[in-house]
């Protein structure tokens, strides 16, 4: 199993929309795929349509060893071959209760490790901010997808993001790479845009995606039904936008 | 003075962009207005300018006692009235740190009374999370001022703050009240936009601003000016729709 983490501590840059539509994308090519929500807010798992407040057994159990068997809290969605590890409010908790927990940053690593056989690919969505939690993402993961909004803010976490992964690379898990940043709410007609787009490059060369996402209203609509919009509506410019990313990144795999 | 808190959970809902134009709307109106950067991205410290690793003392210093008065961490920016307490990552660390101290949550409160003689207003920003400094922006608070994208996802964490706002006004600050629910990203055309509209005054009746904020380009341009958009080009829709904020909530303050 790859594990593929969704990671920007700027807000609303579209983790959760790409963690999902990423997901739902890899699935309908044939994988076996896991989606682990791990934001408190639990807008992954909303956007299956399940409601956090009413799940009894989400990956804060599992976590904090309530529940044993990782198996026991993975849910189904409405895509074939897509699974989902959901999250709640509860989550939020998990903070201050593995605060000294020896080998805190790897439970869910431990965790995961009991699926690796059922499952083909992992993507974890992560909350707004570098703490514990985005820690065991990070310590978990193979890969990081790092989506940025072509916006003057977004540029600025970048740095501290990268020194972040750094330090889990040399002290935690030296599998770790950055697979690709992801420029999200692409518009190509404003100036902004273009010159985010521009110092992107120059900063990160190769490691931006060629595939970008663009604005498309359809990308916020499809969640209020419960859906990936690469089910909702495939056809989508959005949804294209992730078929893209997914067609970049498979190339990716087999020519190296 | 009057201590105003931008607060919610949902990343990128247009916290930062309203704390940095509020503040200045207020200023240009002749008041004395404080900004307060709760936030470990510092983004309110950049968009007036300030790059936040450079900065010695900044609220964390005064958080945890580094600094006895906090009178000298407070920064000039280029709007008249308007002053500044910076943040950056630094604070980051400040949730750990003051995790055991006595009194952890009214840190803040502690510290703006000493400069509540020198302002009018004190408008403070907030990260994406319900944590420790956003329990102290609470504390210190007298209103709270709620930005909510117009998205499927925006509306779902609301019950949550909600409940966290009704906790810290029970038990640590009776003096607390929401001032308004803030509609940002607003785009009249959308119908999602015009759906979530509804939900929002269905579910919080008058407490929704009459006065939203449009989508507008400029208000992300504004900050690599390092200005506010409300002077950097003040007749742009984003900016009179700030102006117009300022004036609904003055009204609301003479009609008292
Ligand atoms: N390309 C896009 N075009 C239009 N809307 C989008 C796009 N991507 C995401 N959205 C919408 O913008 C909002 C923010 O995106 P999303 O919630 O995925 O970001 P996030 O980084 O997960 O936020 P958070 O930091 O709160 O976890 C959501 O309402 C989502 O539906
Ligand atoms: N009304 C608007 N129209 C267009 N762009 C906007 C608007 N409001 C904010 N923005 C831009 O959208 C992005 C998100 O806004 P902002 O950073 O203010 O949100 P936030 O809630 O403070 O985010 P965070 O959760 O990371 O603190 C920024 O790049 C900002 O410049
Ligand atoms: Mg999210
Ligand atoms: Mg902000």
């Amino acid at each position: 199993m790859k594990t593929i983490v969704i990671a920007n501590q700027k807000g609303g840059c579209g983790k959760t929309t790409t963690a999902v539509n990423l997901a739902a994308a890899l699935a309908l090519q044939g994988r076996r795929v896991l989606l682990v929500d791990l934001d408190p807010q639990g807008h992954a798992t909303l956007g299956f349509g399940y409601r956090p407040e009413r799940l009894d057994w989400t990956v804060y159990e599992a976590l904090t060893g309530r529940v044993a068997d990782w198996r026991s809290i993975v849910l189904e969605t409405a895509v074939g071959g897509l699974r989902l590890i959901p999250a709640n409010i509860l989550l939020s908790g998990a903070e201050v209760e593995l605060a000294h927990w020896p080998g805190r940053e790897s439970r869910l690593l431990r965790g995961l490790a009991c699926l690796a056989d059922r499952f083909d690919v992992c993507v974890i969505d992560c909350s707004p901010s570098l703490n514990l939690l985005t820690l065991n993402a990070l310590v978990a993961a193979d890969e990081v997808i790092i989506p940025v909004q072509t916006h003057y803010y977004a540029i600025e976490g970048l740095k501290q993001l990268l020194e972040t992964i750094d330090i889990v690379h040399g002290r935690f898990n030296s599998r770790l790479r950055i697979r690709g940043v992801l420029l999200t709410f692409v518009e190509n007609r404003t100036l902004l845009c273009q010159q985010v787009r521009q110092q992107m490059r120059d900063f990160f060369g190769d490691l931006v995606f060629k595939t970008v996402i663009h604005r498309s209203i359809r990308l916020a609509e499809a969640p209020s039904a419960g859906q990936a919009c690469v089910t909702f509506d495939p056809s989508n410019l959005g949804s294209k936008d992730y078929f893209e990313l997914v067609k970049e990144m498979s190339y990716e795999v087999q020519s190296r």
